[in-house]
């Protein structure tokens, strides 16, 4: 049974879809098999990963508002046991379109029940807001994967992101459990970052990896040749940290 | 007649805060009268201006559905000539509760209608989406400001914002243009930052503004200081920049 995890915070601009793509890049590499589903209506992740939005026939917003099922959406992408649920432009109106929907926030769940036979992680990207589709994503997931820049007003968003959490574990979704909290862009030369750190590390304790994230440029260059940084420069340092991240996580779940 | 200009980009984590909030200050040094809206829940540019969103009695969420006047919700900034219409985490209802609305487009528009009588320019920071919330900055504006952050996945969301504009402009807001387009985030050493500049001149020509933001650590450090970057540290080269680039936009102001 595939594990489902959402990538969210409604802060923009933190790292959730380099996050969801190098995290669900490096889980594939390990031999297990992984969906992404990007979940934002930007498509960053559908063209971070090398598809271009403009050609997609089908695309998540089919499988959560047309019926149709996840995959005829489903692509494979070039890298091993790695799939992609696509999103475009079309997703925009989804969040208007759900409002008057039966079981509105459960329409993600439905669509991927049968991915979870498929696929061992599904991995959600999703959008910079806490509306109906991050609704969705909360909805659908066993756990959130929280990426926090370590920026002041990364902070601030914190409080909300954990309302919205419980408020979503009460009504819709009880078995909803925080994966962990992840720090990106981390710059060891600015005094900023670190006492974001601290002051996360207060809220959260032993939830945050201990692998950070830095800073790098290959990190924000590989999507410009649309490859997860993994496969764009495997000795970069972006690169080093995510698979570190990731034996670090599934070092987390084998424990459980 | 006060001039309105929504600062805006779907992309999450651009800049549009840092925009709004330095732009408004810089202004407001000039001796015009200026309010600064901030129409993101998360209410950064009100905490990144020194207020704590925890002790408001009325936002702008109150002045958009709960028909309060604006000036009982406006905020006195320390900053000469600066005022605050401020928001907090009741704004997140708001993309659903207007869908049922009457004319949901036009509620920021018709609370900003007295106040362009009292200021000379109102800044309104918009969210990172293009929902109900954006689409009401849209309609209210007379110009729209898009930072854009020189990365990769900024070019990606051009398209989508540009058909945007044009929807809106046709259907909402004939009189609709664009102010400019500020490049921000710009890192003088790094290859990726050159090439997105090269390709937004492609397709903006001559409203890009030439004085572009550098990245540059005390701008990401005064939010926590609840100042503007240019009280913060007047000789910091992200504080000169954005003097520099108010001093542009007022010069095209006046040409017209
Ligand atoms: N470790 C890193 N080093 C350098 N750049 C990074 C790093 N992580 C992310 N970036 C860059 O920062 C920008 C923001 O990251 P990204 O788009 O992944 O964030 P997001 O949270 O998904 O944004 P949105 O809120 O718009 O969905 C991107 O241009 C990305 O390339
Ligand atoms: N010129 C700059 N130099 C360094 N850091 C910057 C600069 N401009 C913005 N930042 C930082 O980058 C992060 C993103 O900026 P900001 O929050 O203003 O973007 P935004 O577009 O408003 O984000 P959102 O999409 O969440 O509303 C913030 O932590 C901010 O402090
Ligand atoms: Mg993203
Ligand atoms: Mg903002």
């Amino acid at each position: 049974m595939g594990k489902v995890i959402a990538v969210t915070n409604q802060k923009g601009g933190v790292g959730k879809t380099t996050t969801s793509l190098n995290f669900a890049a490096a889980l594939a590499r390990t031999k297990r098999k992984v969906l992404l589903v990007d979940f934002d209506p930007q498509g960053n992740a559908t063209s971070g990963i090398g598809f271009d939005k403009g050609d997609l026939e089908q695309t998540v917003y089919d499988a959560i508002l047309n019926g149709t099922h996840f995959h005829e959406a489903v692509l494979e992408t070039k890298f091993e046991n790695l799939d992609l649920l696509p999103s475009n432009v079309n997703l925009t109106g989804a969040e208007i379109e759900l409002v008057g929907v039966p079981k509105r926030e459960q329409r993600l769940k439905t669509a991927l029940k049968k991915a979870k036979d498929k696929y061992d992680f599904i991995v959600i990207d999703c959008p910079p807001s806490m509306g109906l589709l991050t609704l969705n994503a909360l909805t659908a997931a066993d756990t959130i994967l929280i990426p926090i820049q370590c920026e002041y007003y990364a902070l601030e968003g914190l409080s909300q992101l954990l309302n919205t959490f419980e408020l979503v574990k009460k009504n819709l979704n009880t078995k909803l459990e925080i994966e962990g909290i992840l720090m990106t862009m981390w710059d060891v030369r600015n005094n900023l970052s670190k006492s974001v750190v601290e002051e996360v590390k207060k809220y959260f304790g032993d939830k945050i990896y201990k692998t950070m994230i830095p800073r790098n440029v290959k990190v924000s260059e590989s999507p410009s040749f649309g490859k997860p940084v993994i496969y764009y420069d495997i000795r970069s340092v972006g690169s080093e940290s995510y698979l570190l991240f990731t034996k670090e996580f599934l070092k987390r779940n084998q424990k459980k």
